[in-house]
């Protein structure tokens, strides 16, 4: 899900 | 953030330095691929869409502001201002085998089946394989200015130290992210080869020449 994904890396 | 990443992103940022400082004090592009340059534009404004509603922190904004605006900057200099400089010629790779697959992966890949989640996966798969087009002119050359392959090295380096901050990541947050991590292996590992050479030869002092 979305959730897993590392949304403050860049 | 950890320290890993940190070093990471200092090392992404210095990258751009190089290279920037490259075309402007050789006030050439000569070595340099267009096309590898224009895949990172196309990666960084597809990835980076979440700053238009997603608020993640000071740090984060800045830096990718800076990522876009860098690497828009690149091209504008090499296909403007330093343009007679570049050499289509050995820029040849078909940048159509690297996008068209990158696209498919990531409709099949994904967290979710959104326009912003797609395009995320799509920058994540086509980042790990847009030094390809460079890769592929040092290898027809067979040599290069060393201050590009400092540019690539920091580069190489930046997606080296992902690595151990996503193990850093798994022990103490408990996260895990597949796609960026698969992704980002094999885009370490497309700069082995380089990296041989860069430690063995440049650090040594000598030119970066491929054997023959």
């Amino acid at each position: 899900t979305v959730d897993d994904r590392v949304k403050d890396e860049l | 953030m950890n320290f890993f990443r940190l070093l990471g992103d200092l090392s992404h940022l210095a990258s751009i330095l190089i290279l920037l400082h490259k075309i402007k004090t050789t006030r050439s592009c000569r070595g340099l691929s267009f096309k590898t340059q224009a895949l990172y534009v196309a990666v960084f404004i597809t990835r980076y869409l979440d700053l238009t509603y997603r608020w993640v922190s000071l740090y984060n904004f800045v830096m990718k502001l800076f990522f876009i605006g860098s690497s828009c900057a690149t091209l504008y200099l090499m296909r403007y201002k330093y343009c007679p400089t570049h050499d289509p010629s050995i820029d040849t790779f078909k940048i159509e085998y690297l996008v068209g697959p990158c696209a498919i992966l990531a409709l099949i890949f994904n967290y979710k089946f959104s326009v912003s989640e797609v395009l995320w996966s799509f920058s994540i798969f086509l980042e790990s394989v847009a030094i390809l087009p460079q890769l592929f002119m040092l290898q027809r050359t067979g040599e290069a200015e060393t201050i590009t392959t400092h540019y690539l090295a920091a580069l190489g380096i930046y997606r080296a130290f992902y690595i151990p901050n996503w193990i850093y990541r798994y022990f103490t947050e408990g996260v895990v992210d597949p796609i960026a991590i698969v992704a980002g292996i094999a885009q370490t590992g497309l700069y082995l080869d380089f990296f041989y050479v860069y430690f063995t030869k440049v650090m040594q002092g000598e030119k970066f020449e491929l054997p023959a």
